[in-house]
């Protein structure tokens, strides 16, 4: 609970006034190494002791869940084009639950290594063990959200991140007595699932959106093996030919919005 | 063009301060995304569907969503995957409702809810935030989403 004084965030550079109370900070989840995870938390807008808390996860790998989850997506606040203030996201998502942000892995964000080669050696297996260390130390930090109602949720490379975690505490909660952590469910949206299933969707959607011409969308078929390790040169050719040729200056992340210049 | 204005924010030392972050002088900007991590990313499971089977069979709420505008991680990806679940049909494919207007697709499966957003890119709550936010709250509700 000191500790949890000190991560409070009294206000933040030009933020609107609020009525939720909002903390940040750092949990070290691996000394030896040196690994330490940043978290935004942000209290429910109405009665936070009954609300249940939900975990965001951004994906990349590599991306960052305050730029993404917390300052575009769910969170409470958005940032203005010059970066100088902050206005009130009218469905930000703390309105139901008592949201937490969570920069993962290490190197992502305010998350930080001393040991440089963990920027090197990162991946899926890692992301989550620290994850669920960081989750325990967190609810220490926290107490009163021990055996509280819990929920993971994320997008994209976070299809990984999530189930993964959830994975994890699943087999945690299986080997403790009384497990604090209350999991209760997880969801994600345009998560990356399957390599394979994924890829032959991928390409459907390319084709059935008109955004590739009936040639190319043959020959991707034709070329790649989505099964394969590492994708071949004519995969990767007539892959190129496609972007490069065909979809045109286009936002891939939302093929109807003006990409940024 | 948003992720521009975070990094902006997020380089300020006075909201570092505020955020009680970067204590130790971490030796590079802060950025939306890390390419050091992207390139080096060390082992990545082929297929989540294996940890969807035993967490469905372990009872947990699981909701998966998708913005049908994306062409990175599609629809039709997200699709083509849960299918190979080979899960039970609880209530069949209907269209939700937001605001009297159709918010997307759903269907319900024994131990999975699957669900569209319609109009929304990869970023479902940055381009649909009213559908992103009544999809959430159904979602925590334990809820069908909406059929009128």
């Amino acid at each position: 609970p000191k500790q949890q004084e000190l991560d409070r965030i009294s206000s933040l550079p030009g933020q609107p006034p609020v009525g939720f109370s909002q903390f940040s900070g750092y949990v070290t989840v691996n000394e030896k190494h040196g690994r330490a995870l940043f978290y935004w938390f942000t209290e429910a807008t109405t009665v936070p002791e009954k609300k249940p808390l939900l975990l965001w996860l951004n994906g990349g790998p590599g991306c960052s869940s305050v730029a993404y989850g917390a300052s575009e997506e769910i969170g409470p606040f958005r940032i203005n084009k010059t970066g100088s203030s902050l206005y009130l996201n009218k469905y930000s998502w703390n309105m139901e639950a008592n949201i937490l942000f969570l920069e993962s892995p290490a190197g992502v964000g305010f998350s930080y290594t001393n040991t440089s080669s963990d920027l090197k050696d990162s991946g899926d297996d890692r992301t989550a063990q620290d994850a669920l260390i960081f989750l325990t130390r967190w609810m220490s930090r926290f107490p009163a959200y021990r055996h509280r109602e819990f929920y993971i949720a994320g997008e994209s490379y976070a299809g990984h991140y999530v189930p993964q975690l959830a994975k994890k505490i699943h087999d945690y909660n299986k080997a403790h007595s009384n497990p604090i952590i209350n999991l209760k469910g997880f969801m994600v949206g345009n998560a990356v699932t399957d390599n394979y299933y994924d890829s032959i969707g991928t390409v459907t959607f390319w084709w059935s959106h008109s955004m590739i011409s009936d040639r190319t969308y043959k020959s991707i078929m034709k070329h790649c093996n989505f099964t394969a390790e590492k994708s071949s040169t004519r995969c990767d050719d007539v892959v190129s030919y496609a972007i490069n040729h065909e979809f045109g200056d286009i936002d891939q992340y939302s093929i109807y919005t003006p990409s940024c210049l | 063009c948003t992720e521009n204005y975070a990094e902006k924010y997020y380089n300020r030392p006075d909201v570092q301060k505020a955020m009680h972050a970067n204590t130790t002088g971490i030796p590079y900007k802060w950025t939306a995304c890390s390419d050091v991590l992207i390139k080096n990313w060390n082992d990545s499971e082929n297929s989540m569907l294996p940890i969807y089977k035993e967490l469905i069979a372990a009872g947990l709420r699981i909701w998966v969503f998708s913005g049908d505008t994306d062409s990175v991680v599609p629809v039709t990806a997200t699709r083509f995957s849960l299918s190979h679940l080979n899960l039970r049909i609880k209530t069949p494919w209907y269209p939700w409702y937001s605001g009297n207007q159709v918010g997307g697709w759903t269907e319900v499966y024994e131990g999975l809810t699957f669900a569209t957003v319609r109009g929304a890119g990869h970023e479902v709550p940055l381009f649909q935030p009213r559908r992103a936010f009544i999809l959430f709250r159904s979602f925590l509700r334990g809820e069908k989403l909406p059929n009128s």
